[in-house]
């Protein structure tokens, strides 16, 4: 489950 | 980055400016639900709030402000501009049937309990049910304009063409965004229906969608 900056989708 | 997550971008850039430059351009917002649009801005909101915390890409920031000012553009025409022309007798959802659960969701599931994260899961939460002061408002009013399905068609399209996104990263690099999935499904299982009538209606009819 992506977290912070690993959140790269608008 | 991959074909299916920009033109999912794409998607939902013509979708936003085709819906602006509608009400711009007709000055009247008439047929349109500003309940959704200020849901949208509300989903932009609680998720670009990391606009000022981590830096991804220029494309993420600058897609980012512009998501944001057209949302709230296009709400300050509705509500303000145009306001005349707004229907507020059909925009008549109760978005508390969708901010309480939503709300709540979001502080159950989340993938961390901290304020960015569970403001992103509620935005997540909040747009796949955004759309429904705006489909509730068509099946009220009985029609929509050629110009709002096709709003509508990008705007749905745009999601399913990040569940594609999703399979693609899945199978690449092992990425799975269950929240996102899991929403994006439901967002893009509302607009169904409404594909069914846009092909049937707009593309090969009248052009006008007008409901049985």
């Amino acid at each position: 489950c992506p977290l912070g900056a690993e959140k790269d989708e608008l | 980055m991959n074909i299916f997550r920009l033109a999912g971008d794409v998607s939902h850039l013509v979708a936003i400016i085709i819906l602006f430059l509608k009400i711009w351009k007709s000055k009247s917002c008439a047929g349109i639900s500003g309940k959704s649009q200020v849901l949208f801005a509300l989903v932009f909101t609680s998720r670009y709030l990391d606009l000022f915390t981590v830096f991804i890409s220029a494309y993420n920031t600058i897609m980012k402000l512009v998501f944001l000012v057209l949302s709230y553009a296009t709400v300050y025409l509705i509500y303000m501009r145009f306001r005349g022309s707004y229907d507020s007798e059909n925009d008549s959802f109760r978005v508390e049937f969708l901010l309480v659960p939503v709300t709540g969701l979001a502080f159950l599931e989340n993938y961390a309990f901290t304020p960015l994260e569970i403001l992103w899961t509620f935005s997540i939460f909040l747009e796949a049910v955004a759309i429904m002061p705006q489909l509730f408002m068509i099946t009220k009013t009985g029609e929509a304009e050629s110009i709002t399905t096709h709003y509508l068609f990008f705007l749905g399209l745009y999601r399913a063409l990040y569940l594609a996104n999703w399979v693609w990263r899945y199978h690449t690099e092992g990425f799975f965004d269950q929240i996102a999935v899991v929403s994006g499904v439901v967002q893009t299982i509302f607009y169904c229906d409404f594909f069914y009538l846009y092909v049937t209606r707009v593309l090969r009819g009248s052009g006008k969608m007008s409901l049985p």
